[in-house]
């Protein structure tokens, strides 16, 4: 099953 | 002071319904050179909102000072389901304001409805996204993505996206079967906005999360056309354009284990 990803893997919190 | 009246209330009540079930808080940020701008993340950290609603949204738009609006949208949901989508709504605050001001002028009656909506402070955190170049990018009908968004749920927790030069491909694979659409490009030169167009720097293949794809196609009644732009191991964009703004969704993929 694939694992989802969270958007702070790719973008930095400012 | 903020001033922002919308030609129809139609527009503000379509983008809340968009993006409440997928942030229940955020800032509303107001400047005379944006507009109002939102980013708001979803409590898993999953999908991205980005609203641009642009002064030219709106029939009338002032706002002195920048102001931040932090506002509960099932709440403020609330209060817009009590206008009618084609009535006149302005939105009006002060400059420190706790509370935003919503009036809705009935155009052929004298019906004039005002309430009120108390703000609150939101400490939320903002990503840095960066304008990046994409692999590819389809511009298709949104009601059709819609359709394949929500049909395919029912098969499978996960969509993959296959994008080639020649067609893009909805694949799902779930307990009881699995499914597959295609879709070529194509031109329609009475309908454009039924064309579906693919640009391609190089194939594509992701997988995402089913129930995100059909919090994203709530977007559908903003625009007819939906834009979604994919890169190799990165967040997909999916844009629908307003008359001027946008609502853009950024959707983490999902790898293999």
């Amino acid at each position: 099953t694939p694992i989802q990803n969270d958007l702070t893997e790719f973008y930095n919190v400012a | 002071m903020l001033e922002g009246k919308f030609e129809e209330a139609s527009l503000l009540k379509k983008v809340i319904e968009s993006i409440k079930d997928s942030v229940k808080l955020c800032n509303f940020n107001c400047s005379q050179s944006k507009g109002i701008t939102v980013q708001a993340i979803d409590d898993s950290r999953v999908l991205l909102i980005a609203l641009k609603i642009d002064s030219g949204s709106f029939q009338e738009f002032r706002c002195d000072r920048d102001l931040v609006l932090g506002l509960d949208l099932e709440s403020l949901s609330k209060i817009l389901k009590q206008g009618n989508n084609e009535d006149y709504l302005t939105i009006i605050a002060e400059d420190s304001p706790d509370s935003l001001l919503v009036v809705f002028e009935d155009k052929k009656k004298d019906r004039i409805s005002e309430f009120s909506l108390k703000l609150m402070d939101i400490d939320s955190d903002v990503l840095t996204i960066d304008d990046m170049e994409h692999d590819c990018s389809i511009t298709m009908p949104a009601y059709e993505f819609a359709k394949i968004a929500r049909d395919m749920k029912t098969l499978s927790e996960s969509l993959q996206i296959i994008i080639t030069k020649d067609s893009v491909k909805f694949n799902a694979e779930g307990q009881i079967g699995s499914g597959s659409i295609i879709l070529k490009p194509h031109t329609d030169m009475e309908k454009p906005d039924e064309s579906i167009k693919i640009e391609l720097n190089q194939p594509v293949v992701l997988t995402f999360g089913a129930k995100y794809l059909n919090d994203i196609v709530k977007a559908t009644a903003l625009s007819s056309t939906v834009t979604i732009k994919l890169t190799d191991k990165a967040p997909a964009l999916f844009e629908y354009r307003l008359p001027s703004g946008y609502l853009r969704y950024y959707l983490a993929p999902k790898f293999d284990d």
